[in-house]
């Protein structure tokens, strides 16, 4: 199952 | 106060263009280096950065670092009204609440300012690691808005794999399957259909089409965009905009669970 990831589960909040 | 005037007025408007579907709202930030807006989309699955040096501008003065809330929307209608050959230039006071744009025509014989209200949108910023990637595609920015259009109608993830001999871009759904290669090819004759891989090791992302079709709303800003790819890692969707700076997407990938 393909599962879309967000971008805050790589790049960290400022 | 901040003040920037821009001779190529159009490049405002190509960018505004490239993003407004994306991005809705957005804080443009303004310092002495420059204009830059960082900003997600409501899912938070793509990203957009934009950055535009103070010296690609005819004119740059930032007393202060600001930051402006606008809606892409409205400012898109705005520079609507701008000539294709236009100079803008923005201006807004250090504590004001609006941002004028003027539009100077080329032999100033028509000059229009328009006022837009800023609004107070409160924005994350994501800290973007510098990443050393697996692969560097660079293509002509049509022939990846064509690649990304054609195989939209297949399916809605593309999956995206780079390896010495060339880039494959392959997509299935109930129409069907469908595979593109682009190849290497530095010795094109035409600069602007040169298309160039730069591979560490051999990499392969599936994406979701849509976000990459959004993208490519910029690609009236240059001739060419790179895809830049690692392992699990969001792709960068890079344009260069010539002498000012770039306007780069990030998305992140679709992972096998």
């Amino acid at each position: 199952l393909l599962v879309q990831y967000g971008l805050p589960d790589f790049f960290t909040a400022l | 106060m901040f003040e920037a005037r821009l001779v190529q007025g159009n490049l405002l408007k190509k960018v505004v263009d490239a993003v407004k579907d994306l991005v809705t709202d957005a804080n443009f930030d303004c310092s002495s280096s420059g204009f830059t807006l960082q900003a997600m989309d409501n899912s938070h699955v793509s990203l957009v950065s934009l950055s535009l040096r103070s010296d690609g501008f005819e004119h740059f003065r930032c007393d202060r670092n600001m930051s402006m809330g606008m809606s892409l929307g409205n400012l898109a209608k705005i520079l609507k009204c701008a000539g294709n050959d236009d100079i803008v230039t923005m201006k807004a006071a250090d504590d004001g609440d609006t941002v004028t744009f003027m539009f100077e025509s080329p032999k100033e014989d028509r000059v229009s300012d328009f006022e837009l209200k800023l609004m107070d949108i409160d924005s994350e910023h994501l800290g973007i690691p510098d990443t050393d990637y697996a692969a560097t595609v660079t293509l002509p920015a049509a022939e990846y808005q064509r690649i990304c259009r054609d195989l939209s109608s297949i399916g809605d993830t593309v999956v995206i794999s780079a390896t010495k001999d060339g880039v494959k871009f392959s997509s299935s759904g109930d129409v069907g399957t469908a595979n593109i290669t682009v190849r290497q090819n530095t010795t094109a004759d035409k600069k602007e259909e040169q298309v160039s891989i730069d591979l560490k090791e051999p990499v392969a992302l599936t994406f979701a089409l849509r976000y990459l079709n959004s993208f490519a709303k910029a690609t009236p800003l240059a001739s060419h965009v790179s895809l830049s790819m690692a392992r699990d890692l969001p792709v960068m969707v890079d344009y260069q905009i010539s002498d000012m700076g770039h306007l780069r997407f990030y998305l992140a990938p679709k992972i096998e669970d």
